[in-house]
Parts: structure tokens; sequence; C-alpha cells
């Protein structure tokens, strides 16, 4: 940021373009700096560093939604959903190491039964971290694959069951039909566990992400947010825009490709990060 | 909405017959919030308005008989233009086998495009093969040997061999086989990862790929240009994918690394299928990003 001498539109227009090229998105910027305007002059404040505290408080404000309190209550069933290639198979194996470092028996469900070698994938996963996968062959029914892998996770007590979906463009009513479904079947079957519905978002991703979020809720009630990839140069604004306009809280955080590269989310941390 | 306010905004300033520097302004105020929200970096769409600016308060608007029609026309011709002229298609090297290496960020749609772009050459009576360069992702190899058998397409894959190795081996098998096409997948990874752009500038060094598609999520945002412009200093890329358009995404992504790499998109992903690839076509982008 360059040196302000006074708070003045240059400055307010700076810290728009901050927003903006952090993909916070030109509604919940503009909600924003509203509001910070409105501070600064109830404040009567007259440093421009100021200004920028301000901004970052209202922020952080925005991001510290309740987080479910299932996240630390096993017996729980955690489905993960989310459009194509934004790292949804990678961060159930990141949950999986995060819950068996606590102590937790884990199960794997690959219940993405549509895309090449995603069973294989997760297996792999599994495999490494030494977690149980539920599979079936290519082509079947995923809330047939719900069922089975909720079935043995009840009857063999399992702490904390994972369950992969197929990635799918929330444009595609058919796909979201069929995740309807598949949440149906975890609904139908949990026995007594909590169940959590995490959306994945990218990072990277720009205004798009917020439609995701906003079909993905109304589809299946997102109950939080993994937002992956933050170890790239994309500062994941986007959630600014999801925690404002849908009030959905992030939950983790994905910051690289190893199975020890998830956090739980830090709202000051990231609101920091979003000015470096 | 900003599509249905910019069309308006459009619309008044066509019939109007004398425009004054508060028209002009005007409009291209929602044409910079219609880019924006389609995800156009904010630089380029600064210099882009800037441009049209200028054309918008020189002679060829004052002179005009109806200069909001003439300002509405720059405004489409200028992001045609940005967009790129026409198709552009995929090179054939003077000597067999022509190389593509596929390179991006995680999750942007290599494998799957590598597997589509195979077909597509295997429809114009070419004889790919795909090369499996990605060793680090769990099933990375098997995804696209899957993907390989279903297009009846020969896989290259070297057991504990890094990519570069790979890569060249497939370059021998190739040309055994009798294959006229390379096609090689890489992993994903970061543009600021330091090791693994090394990486891919050796592949690249070891076989002379006559084309280096960057494979582009449609959906990406502002950092688009980072990430593009990387790629592009380390590898001199000659062509851009952009995948999973189907989507509502505006794509303007895609305008923006075209303008800060000069790099023509060739193909789009248009779904999961291996039949989902298309020649992409700039005018069509243009006016989905403009709403
Ligand atoms: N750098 C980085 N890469 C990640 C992260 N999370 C996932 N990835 C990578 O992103 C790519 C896609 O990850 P997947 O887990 O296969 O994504 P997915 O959502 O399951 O993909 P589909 O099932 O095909 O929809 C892989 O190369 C992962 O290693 C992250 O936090 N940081
Ligand atoms: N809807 C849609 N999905 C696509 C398209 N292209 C690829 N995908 C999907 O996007 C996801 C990621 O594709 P991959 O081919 O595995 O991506 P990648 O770039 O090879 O991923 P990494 O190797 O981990 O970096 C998969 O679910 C693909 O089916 C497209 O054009 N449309
Ligand atoms: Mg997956
Ligand atoms: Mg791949």
């Amino acid at each position: 940021l360059s040196l302000h001498s006074r708070i003045s539109p240059e400055l307010y227009d700076e810290l728009e373009e901050i927003l903006i090229t952090t993909d916070v998105g030109l509604e919940t910027s503009g909600r924003v700096l509203e509001e910070l305007k409105a501070r600064v002059k109830e404040s009567r404040e007259e440093r421009p560093e100021m200004v920028r505290e301000f901004l970052k408080e209202i922020l952080v404000d925005l991001l510290s939604l309740p987080v479910p309190p299932a996240i630390d209550r096993p017996p729980l069933a955690i489905l993960v959903v989310g459009v194509n290639g934004v790292g949804k198979t990678t961060s159930i194996a990141k949950l999986a190491a995060y819950y068996k470092a606590k102590g937790c028996s884990c199960l794997l469900v690959a219940a993405d039964t549509f895309r090449a070698a995603a069973g294989e994938q997760l297996a792999a996963w599994g495999e490494r971290l030494g977690v149980e996968i539920v599979r079936s062959r290519e082509g079947s029914d995923p809330g047939a694959v719900v069922f089975d892998g909720l079935a043995a996770a009840n009857a063999r007590r399992i702490d904390v069951v994972i369950i992969d979906t197929a990635g799918r463009l929330h444009t595609k009513a058919n796909l979201m039909a069929e995740l309807e479904k598949v949440y149906r079947v975890c609904t139908r079957n949990l026995g007594d566990r909590n169940l959590l519905t995490l959306l994945v978002l990218d990072a990277g991703t720009g205004q798009n992400g917020l439609n995701q979020a906003r079909v993905f809720q109304e589809t299946v009630g997102v109950d939080g947010i993994i937002l992956a990839k933050l170890d790239g140069t994309a500062r994941g604004g986007i959630v600014l825009a999801v925690a404002d306009q849908l009030r959905l809280p992030v939950v983790w955080v994905g910051t690289g490709e190893q199975p020890d590269d998830l956090r739980l989310f830090d709202a000051r941390e990231f609101v920091t990060a979003l000015f470096d | 909405n900003l599509a249905g306010r910019l069309q308006e905004t459009l619309r008044k300033l066509r019939g109007k017959g004398k425009l004054t520097e508060i028209d002009v302004d005007e409009a291209l105020r929602e044409v910079k919030l219609a880019l924006l929200e389609a995800d156009v970096n904010f630089r380029v769409v600064r210099s882009f308005i800037n441009r049209v600016r200028e054309r918008a308060i020189g002679k060829e608007v004052t002179s005009s008989l109806t200069p909001g029609q003439m300002v509405v026309k720059i405004v489409h011709q200028e992001l045609t233009a940005l967009m790129g002229a026409k198709e552009e298609k995929i090179r054939v090297a003077p000597q067999p086998p022509t190389v593509v290496l596929l390179v991006g960020l995680q999750g942007s749609g290599k494998t799957t495009t590598t597997a589509k772009l195979g077909r597509y050459l295997k429809m114009q009576g070419r004889r790919p093969m795909l090369a499996a360069a990605d060793i680090y992702r769990p099933a990375a190899v098997r995804q696209l040997q899957i993907l390989g058998e279903k297009l009846e397409l020969p896989v290259y894959f070297s057991e504990g061999k890094d990519p570069v190795a790979i890569a060249r081996e497939a370059v021998a098998a190739v040309k055994k086989q009798n294959c006229d096409y390379l096609l090689v997948d890489t992993a994903g990874r970061l543009h600021v990862n330091e090791e693994l752009m090394e990486e891919l500038r050796a592949i690249k060094e070891a076989v002379r790929p006559e084309e280096i598609l960057l494979v582009v999520d449609a959906m990406t945002g502002q950092d688009a240009v980072n990430v593009a412009r990387s790629f592009h200093e380390k590898l001199a890329l000659t062509g851009l994918v952009l995948t999973k358009l189907e989507s509502d995404t505006r794509g303007g992504a895609a305008l923006s690394i075209r303008e800060v790499t000069g790099c023509p998109i060739k193909l789009v992903g248009t779904g999961e299928k291996l039949e989902d690839l298309e020649v992409f076509y700039p005018d069509r982008l243009a006016s989905r990003i403009l709403g």
C-alpha cells in the first residue's frame, strides 16, 4: 500500500482494489467499504493507517462465523462435495490423517464411481495412511457405496467415516440430483453419528465460487467449507463473499498436497495474508 | 443484474445523437463492472477501459452521426481483438512426431484434456500416443492409462523413472511405434514452486515440444494472470486450454491471460467426457464475458 498522509477517496480506492484483486467480488467489497466509511466517520478517525486496521477488523468479524460443533464430536460422518478438481479427495486424506492423529478410528468411502481411477486414488491414500476404505466397481451407484460404507462403519463402531464424492458442476441438475440422493442415504443411515457436509472450494476460484456454494448449500445443506490450495498465490477472498452472502464458515484450509497440509481456519491469520 | 444493466446502458447509448463525456464515462463504468464481475483481472480491465475511452472521445466517435452506436461497436471490437481474431490450430511439427506438453496448476484438467486431445487428433486421422509423466499424484498414471484404454490409444509409462526420463523415452517409443503425435501429461504444480517449474523446463529441453499448452480452469479468478505469466516466462507457452467452460462461469480469466501473455486459446473443455473438447472461438467468449 502506498503511504497516505490523510484519509481520502484514493485511500478507499486502494483498499477496494485489494478486495477486488483477492476475489472478494464487487458486491461484498462494496458493502464492506460502505461499512468501513461509516465506521471511520463515526469514530472521527483521522489517521489513514487506522482505516486499514478498521477494514481488517470488519473482515475478521465477517469471517468469524460459528464452526459446526460436530467436527470435534465423533462418531461422525463427513460428506465431502464440490466441483471438479478442487481438492476433495486429497482433503479427505488430510482429514483422515488429522482424526487418526487424534486417536480416532477412520474409514474412507469411495463414492466417486464415475471418474477414471477415482477409487484407486483414494485407495492409495488409504494404504499410505493405514486407513481402511470401502469401494465398489466403476459405474455402480454412489448411493449404494455410501450405504455399504455407513453400514460397515456403524457395525465396526468406526469413529469417523469420510465420504468422497465425484466432482460435479453445480449447473448440472442431474448430477446435483444424484448428490441429493447420496445425502439422503447418509441421513437415513447415520445411526448415532453426526453428519457434517463440507464443500471444498479452490482458493483460486473467482466469482463462480459463490454460485457453487449457493447451489450446493441449497441441495445438500453445507455445514462448512474447506478452502484448498491456499499455498498458491491466490488469496481465497471468495470465502468473504460466501461468508457475507451465505453465512457459511470456513472450517479447514488446505496448504499443500501432503496429508499434514491441513489446518483449522484462523480468520485473523487469513485476513492478514489478504493484505500481504 | 450487471449483464442486464450493461445491455440497458449500451442500448441507451446507441440511441444518442450527441455524446457528452459523462455519457461515455457512465457507459464505460458499466463495462468495467461487468468485466470485473466476470473475473477479468483488475489491471487488465483498467487498461482495457482506458484504450476504449481514448477511442471513444476521439474523432471516429465525435465525427460520427451515431456516436453512441460507435462506442458500443468499439467496445466489442476491442474485446474481440483482445481474444484473438480467429481460431488457432494445434501445431504440426515439420518432422514427426509432434510433441505436445500439457502443463498447469493442480486440478485444472490436464490429464482429462490430454486424453481428449488424443481422441481429437485420432478423429483427424493422426496416430497419437499419450505419456504419463505425473509420478507424484496417487493413481495419476492409472487415470491416464484407463482413459487411453477407452480410446485405444497407447499410453507410455516407465516405472521408477523421473518425468524427464519418461518424456524422453516416450519420444523414442513414439518413433518406434510409428505414432505422429506425443501428448505428455504432467503433474499439477504451483508456478511458485521453483523446483517443479525447473522440472518442466528440463522436460521441454529434453523433448523439444512443438506445443506447450497451459491448461486453465475457466473459473479461475484474479490470480490467473500471475499463474499464466509465470508459466509463460519459464516455458514460452504456445497456447492455452480453458477447461470446465460449460459451467456458468463467465471466463474472464481467459481475457486476462490472453492480454498478459499474448497466447492464443486453442481449445476449450466443455464437459467430463472424452468427446467434450472444442476449438476455441474468440468472438463467442467476448459475448459471454459481456453477458
Ligand atoms: N498445492 C495444493 N494442491 C492441492 C491441495 N489440495 C489438493 N491439491 C491438488 O489438487 C489436485 C486435485 O486434487 P483432488 O483431491 O484429486 O481433487 P478432487 O476435487 O477430488 O477432483 P475430482 O474428484 O476429479 O473432482 C491434486 O493434484 C492435488 O494434489 C492444496 O491444498 N494445495
Ligand atoms: N465439468 C468439467 N470437468 C472437467 C473438464 N475437464 C476436466 N474436468 C474434470 O476436472 C477434474 C480434474 O481433472 P484432471 O484431468 O484430473 O485434472 P489435472 O489437471 O490432471 O489434475 P492434477 O493432475 O491433479 O493437477 C476431473 O474431475 C475431470 O473430470 C471440463 O471441461 N468440464
Ligand atoms: Mg476426487
Ligand atoms: Mg493429472
